[in-house]
């Protein structure tokens, strides 16, 4: 099984977009796909029609019985989508008191990480989809994952928050020992501003060895399949110009992974 | 003194955009404007050149001191900016331990509310830059605060946020035992796609009485300007689009409180 982390600390720059556009793709190969949504307002679990207000099993779920030493069994809190192979971990709006509730305690930097080494049989894929917050929530998506995806759009603020996100890496690389293994992916890339081809040759002379050298564009596509609660490459033709680039990105990752 | 919160628990709507352009358009009439920046990220803080990791004066030693018992001089945490009646009280990535260091402690909620009626002489508005993130920083940006100010893109993940904003803002409501006046803005409006012209309805169905009668059009001389670290009103001609129609809201939100 492989874990992906889709994160940044900017907001609106993809992350729910580019979790649910590979997800989609992976299963519509025939892959066993799990998303798992780490943030408290939802949007993934929003996107496939369900609620974070619900009551029912989510990641929630999952820490506070880890807080309790309690072992979850996953079936408790898995959602089944309409879609074969993809599987949803919802996330609950209780998830926002996560720091404030079990921050201090030991060892819950590693409850995702046990966790999936539990259900490790059951996918080929699990893509987590991190809020813009550096939280413990953050933190075990890190620790979990076997490559961090860092979907980034091409302007001035949106590169200084990329600097920050390094900067954060490097520091939990220091204390783990390990280094990450990172795709940094251009998106909502619009050709026509000369800010953007000046965003992307500044990405490109900062971080040569992370970035995808390709770009996910502008494609109102996307907007549409969110609205239709669809995964975009069950929703729009495989010609589509955004679904070409994250199928590009895809085949990328594999390479990257060692994989094909 | 007028206090305003620019919130919004869905990322990369505008928050950060509506608090520059507001204040930079206040601070252009002769207005003395305090910008606070509420985000861990920092946006606010290095859209004016200035980084969040500085360990100088910022938002987090107001809380940490106030956690302690002990008064601090705006002095010691106040930035100029380089346009005359526009200061910032810059965010620190400290800020992100907040809510683990001093969630628990009583009182934590009203510390911008007290530290505003101190500094109330000093400013004619206050704009507040809210995180993503619904934790003690929002809860004190919303206390002290005399509007709420929400961006909204037209999109359905961006309305399935805001629905969970007004469930919190009517929760603080009703353990406060008064309203909050809330403006919803609709932002990066692109008119040539239906789906943001059928969101657009949808908002004037659901929040007749918070929705703003008019809308934020896309422009792309907003990410021109935070490149150039300058206000889009210092920055581009009166008659620019995004500009416009910003100050068309400044007028609404005038004439609401009742100010003009
Ligand atoms: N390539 C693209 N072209 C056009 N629109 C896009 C593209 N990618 C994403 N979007 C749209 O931009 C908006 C923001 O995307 P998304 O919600 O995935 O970002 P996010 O980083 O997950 O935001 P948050 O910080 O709130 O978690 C959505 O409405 C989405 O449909
Ligand atoms: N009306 C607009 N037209 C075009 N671009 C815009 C507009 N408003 C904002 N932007 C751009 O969109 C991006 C996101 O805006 P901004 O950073 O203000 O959002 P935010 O809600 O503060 O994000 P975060 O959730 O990270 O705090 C920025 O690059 C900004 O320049
Ligand atoms: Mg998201
Ligand atoms: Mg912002």
């Amino acid at each position: 099984m492989k874990a992906w982390a889709i994160c940044n600390q900017k907001g609106g720059v993809g992350k729910t977009t580019t979790t649910v556009t590979l997800g989609g793709l992976l299963a519509a190969e025939g892959r066993r796909v799990l998303l798992v949504d780490l943030d408290p307002h939802g949007s993934l679990t929003s996107y496939f029609g369900r609620s974070p207000d619900a009551m029912d099993g989510s990641v929630y779920t999952l820490f506070e019985r880890a807080a309790g030493g309690v072992h979850v069994p996953l079936a408790s809190m898995l959602a089944r989508t309409r879609f074969n192979g993809l599987y949803l971990l919802p996330a609950s709006t209780a998830l926002v008191s996560l720091d404030r509730q079990f921050g201090a305690r030991d060892g819950m930097g590693l409850v995702l990480a046990h966790a999936f080494r539990q259900w490790g049989q059951q996918f080929d894929h699990v893509l987590m989809d991190c809020s813009p917050t550096l939280g413990m929530l953050m933190v075990n998506a890190l620790a979990a994952s076997d490559r961090v995806i860092v979907p980034v759009q091409t302007d001035f603020l949106a590169l200084k928050g990329l600097e920050r996100l390094m900067h954060t890496l490097a520091m939990i690389e220091r204390s783990r020992g390990r280094p990450f293994a990172v795709t940094v992916v251009p998106t909502m890339y619009d050709s026509r501003t000369r800010a953007a081809e000046e965003g992307l040759q500044n990405l490109h002379a900062r971080y040569p060895a992370q970035l995808w050298q390709g770009v996910i564009p502008i494609d109102t596509r996307f907007r549409n399949a969110s609205r239709a609660g669809i995964p975009i490459s069950h929703f729009a033709p495989r010609s589509a110009r955004g679904l070409q680039a994250y199928a590009a990105l895809l085949e990328s990752l594999r390479m990257a992974d060692g994989e094909m």
